[in-house]
């Protein structure tokens, strides 16, 4: 079972889109997916048509150790896709979870009892790098880092990249930065092939060679409930979620 | 002095591009201006052309008590408009401020001391509902939230409220939602005329008449230290921004 955190702290970079869509993808290919909804937003659990119900376990019950993490899982529409959903609540974790002894590892304990189920489990984080975020990174494989093609979001990635490697050193020795993607890519302007050119040139193979273009069917789709590449599988926007999963796949074996 | 808070928890909806965009467009007619960044990744300081220098004080500095809210004020390129930049310790605030008595109320106290500086002070919010984007909600006169207009943004529109409403009844009673403000709207697609026609509905005046067009130009301006009023004035974005400015001190004179 592998364990990959989707991070980044600018906000609406297509983390949760990219999760959802690698997701399917594997789903589709028959692998085992769990998706975790780690952000209070709930934006995971929305796009994949999953209704947040009172009473209902969610990842802020695993942080907060009122149930276990195979308890909170719920299907989805998809054939061996299950979701842990997010719930607002989450935005109370962090301060509950400041006091706690090893308040860092808490999610990666209540992941050990998962282990034998899933092939991948992909966490979809919130837009910081608050203890929720730093859970999900110590819990991690790997990290996947979705990149908007814009200047601001480019400034942050240095430091995000920092804050990486201080939890590798810290907390997780085995976490590796599986791979940068570029999203919400518009080829009718030079901003975006200029951050593409520069992210290249510091970044390297890390960076990967599909590109997600800026896709109006991408930002429908979570009114339905659906992924991109349920909702409109032949847009390009789906398109270019295909072949990242098969190049997913292609750094999953090389890692 | 006023105080407005620009929040919310969606990410990447344009609560920077607007924070220091209607601060410039206020500074043009004359207004005495101070911006606060209160988000770590340090947009707003960025957008405006200011290094985060090693030493400086920062508004992180403010909320730990290091030094007093005027001594962190640096000027800006544009007249009678300063700024209190972000640093990236404003990450560790929330873990600092939570065993503090009146937690909510940190900000709010320091910014006694500025009473008669200012006709404006506008902060710019990270993409969060935590004790950093309280202690701003609490300190304020009102609140203004750009909302893009896409699915997920919308959904996360109900409950942003929520919480507003929360902050009101617990710890400021005077604030008010100044309004809300339509962003990245694309004229071409059929998703953000659906979205604003939904707000409109469910809000009504709430919502400004002026809607911000998505536009390039907008995400050109802080890779050159510029907001888009100073970047290019002509474009459809500045002109947008001159707009809702205009709008912004309608709405002030009536609050
Ligand atoms: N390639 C794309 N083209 C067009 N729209 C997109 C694309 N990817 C994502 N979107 C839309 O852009 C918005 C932001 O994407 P998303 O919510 O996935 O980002 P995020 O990084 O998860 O945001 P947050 O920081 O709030 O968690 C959403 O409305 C989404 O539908
Ligand atoms: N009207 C617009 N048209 C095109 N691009 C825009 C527009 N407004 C903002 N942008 C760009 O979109 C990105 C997100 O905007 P901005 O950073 O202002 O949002 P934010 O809500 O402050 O994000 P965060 O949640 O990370 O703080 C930036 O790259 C910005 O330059
Ligand atoms: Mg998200
Ligand atoms: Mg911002």
């Amino acid at each position: 079972m592998k364990i990959i955190s989707i991070a980044n702290r600018k906000g609406g970079v297509g983390k949760t889109t990219t999760t959802i869509n690698i997701a399917t993808a594997l789903s589709a290919i028959n692998k085992k997916v769990l998706v975790i909804d780690f952000d209070p937003q709930g934006n995971a659990t929305t796009s994949l048509g999953i209704e947040k119900k009172k009473g209902q376990f969610s990842s802020y019950n695993i942080l907060t150790g009122s149930c276990k993490a195979a308890e909170a899982i719920v299907p989805t529409n998809l054939p061996h896709f299950d979701l842990i959903p997010s719930s607002p609540d989450l935005a109370a974790a962090e301060i509950e979870l400041v006091d706690l002894p090893e308040r860092e590892f808490v999610l990666k304990k209540a992941l050990k009892d998962l282990l034998t189920e899933y092939d991948y489990v992909l966490i979809d984080c919130p837009p910081s790098l608050n203890l929720i975020t730093i859970n999900a990174l110590v819990s991690a494989n790997s990290v996947i880092v979705p990149l908007q093609c814009e200047f601001l979001a480019l400034e942050g990635l240095a430091d995000l990249i920092k804050n990486i490697n201080a939890i590798k050193r810290n907390f997780n020795p085995s976490l590796a930065l599986q791979g940068i993607i570029l999203t919400m890519f518009s080829r009718q302007n030079n901003l975006s092939k200029m951050i593409e050119a520069d992210v290249r040139k510091y970044f390297g193979d890390k960076v990967y060679q599909t590109v997600i273009p800026r896709c109006v069917r991408i930002a429908e789709a979570p009114s339905f409930g659906k992924p991109i590449l349920v909702y409109d599988f032949k847009s390009t926007g789906a398109q270019a979620y295909l072949q990242l999963a098969k190049e997913f796949l292609q750094r999953e074996k090389e890692v």
